[in-house]
């Protein structure tokens, strides 16, 4: 039976450009799974972008020395597929009968397909969203879970005028995406815009019910001595049953180290 | 009283919204920003037993009680804020992102945060050209009491001005924007030291998104009288 909470899966992902890879997410998490860092697989900085991966792996200079950043290949030169790649890992969960379990993408750039066990599923566009897929019935108990990820650069990276400036061509602007990677007067051009598993993956392990986005708020009246928590959560019931529930809030400080008051 | 347990009954594959009674403090440790008094922060844990399988699910935020309020000088053209009533000198500094290969552990946070601080910083402001900071950037800055100026992801150069133009009607995608924007500020919006949403870097986002952004982050109605144009007339707290 798994812990209730969030496992964070920081650790022991490979990546591979998808130009160099001919099989598809559902054999990659099935038949044919990498079997390591063994090339076209490198290993994978998550979270991180793909130039993050390909910069551990010294395949490209670090561009943030000296005018590295010009020997390497820009998205507009090299074409969105150069920066398209794969990522892969696995992770073990076990889960008890009334258990789920979600897979969580902080954010990603721009868009991904996601295989979990041969099941594919899509993360939509934009940089600056969560994803959250709950797995549960595609998640095999007594033996490893294969996972591979296919991020896709953003749509329009656009192209780098020779002598620079404010965001490039502008084309990114038409993303929902960070400007910055085009160049700017204090930064030269990230050469894959960012693309990537760019913030934290989990797996999150819930009962029948889940707690979501929970909103705290305070509001204060007669000169600060009278102050008021409001807290609204949303709750899912993912069982086919009603739920009776106990919730439960506490608020705590730490007086000192060891010592809590409620 | 600072503990307290509900009862809910959940319908089969329901999605519903709860709030619980408020809870009620006497002169609560006030978090304040660097340089003002100390950033006391609590710690709130939500948990739900379901009936006959135990734990179900639980949350836990550090939460710092405090009052942030600006608005712009008719005399200067320039926002002031005020902090738990105080009227707060702001010593700010820029910040597009840690690490521009997106390298972002809570140890660099840690060390660029604190650098802020320790130069005497009380607020940084997140340019709308770089991101929408993540959890562990706003972990430090309520630990530091750097006060946070977010931007939303609309900036003149790619938006409306440069050579060529830039589409001056922002993303193309205006739902797709919103939409990053409502969850970025659910990701957000319980960290005691984000102090203002801004829609985008020297200039307002196009006038749709703008007003939906306008709306969307209004002051409940419990806590501000508004005009119809959503802007806050009074504050009732």
């Amino acid at each position: 039976m798994a812990e209730i909470g969030k496992t964070k899966l920081d650790s022991g992902w490979v990546a591979a450009r998808s130009t160099d890879i001919q099989l598809t997410g559902t054999q990659l998490t099935t038949t044919h799974p990498p079997a390591g860092p063994t090339s076209p697989w490198m290993e994978a900085v998550v979270p991180g972008t793909v130039l993050a991966t390909l910069v551990k792996n010294k395949l490209v200079p670090d561009p943030f020395y000296g005018l590295e950043n010009e020997s390497i290949l820009d998205i507009a030169d090299a074409g969105r597929e150069y920066y398209t790649f794969w990522f892969f890992r696995t992770f073990h969960c076990k889960l008890s009968g009334n258990q789920h379990v979600d897979l969580n993408f902080r954010a990603i750039n721009y868009y991904a397909e996601v295989y979990l066990n041969g099941h594919k599923m899509v993360l939509p566009e934009g940089m600056f969203r969560r994803h959250s897929l709950d797995v549960t019935d595609v998640l095999h108990p007594d033996k490893q879970n294969l996972l591979a990820v296919l991020v896709h650069p953003p749509n329009h990276p656009g192209t780098i005028p020779p002598e620079g400036g404010q965001g490039g061509d502008h084309e990114i602007g038409k993303d929902i995406a960070a400007q910055y990677v085009e160049g700017w007067d204090w930064m030269a051009p990230i050469r894959d815009r960012n693309t990537g598993i760019w913030d934290e993956v989990s797996i999150s392990v819930t009962g029948p019910v889940k707690i979501i986005d929970p909103h705290l708020v305070a509001s204060f009246f007669d000169n600060y001595k009278r102050v008021y928590l409001h807290s609204t959560i949303e709750l899912e019931n993912r069982s086919s049953w009603v739920a009776d529930c106990a919730l439960n809030i506490q608020v705590s400080t730490e007086l000192e180290e060891g010592i809590c008051l409620v | 009283e600072h503990l307290q347990t509900q009862h809910l009954s959940i319908s089969p594959s329901a999605r519903v919204q709860y709030s619980f009674p408020e809870l009620f403090f006497y002169k609560p440790n006030l978090w304040w920003p660097n340089g003002m008094g100390k950033q006391s922060l609590y710690n709130v844990s939500i948990t739900v037993d379901v009936k006959g399988h135990g734990e179900s699910d639980s949350w836990s935020h550090p939460f710092g009680f405090r009052k942030i309020e600006s608005h712009i000088d008719n005399a200067t053209g320039g926002r002031l804020f005020k902090v738990n009533g105080q009227p707060i000198f702001i010593r700010g500094g820029n910040w597009i992102l840690s690490d521009g290969l997106l390298r972002l552990s809570k140890k660099r946070y840690k060390a660029d945060i604190k650098f802020h601080a320790d130069m005497n910083f009380n607020m940084i402001r997140c340019w709308g050209g770089g991101l929408a900071e993540r959890p562990e950037f706003y972990d430090y800055c309520d630990i530091y009491g750097l006060l946070v100026w977010q931007e939303f992801w609309i900036t003149g150069d790619c938006d409306g001005r440069g050579i060529p133009v830039s589409n001056p009607d922002g993303p193309l995608d205006h739902q797709l924007f919103l939409l990053c924007a409502r969850d970025t500020v659910k990701l957000l919006r319980n960290h005691p030291s984000l102090a203002l949403w801004v829609g985008g870097n020297e200039q307002t986002p196009p006038h749709d998104i703008n007003m939906a952004l306008k709306y969307d982050l209004r002051l409940h109605p419990d806590f501000a009288k508004l005009d119809e144009n959503g802007q806050s007339i009074e504050d009732l707290s």
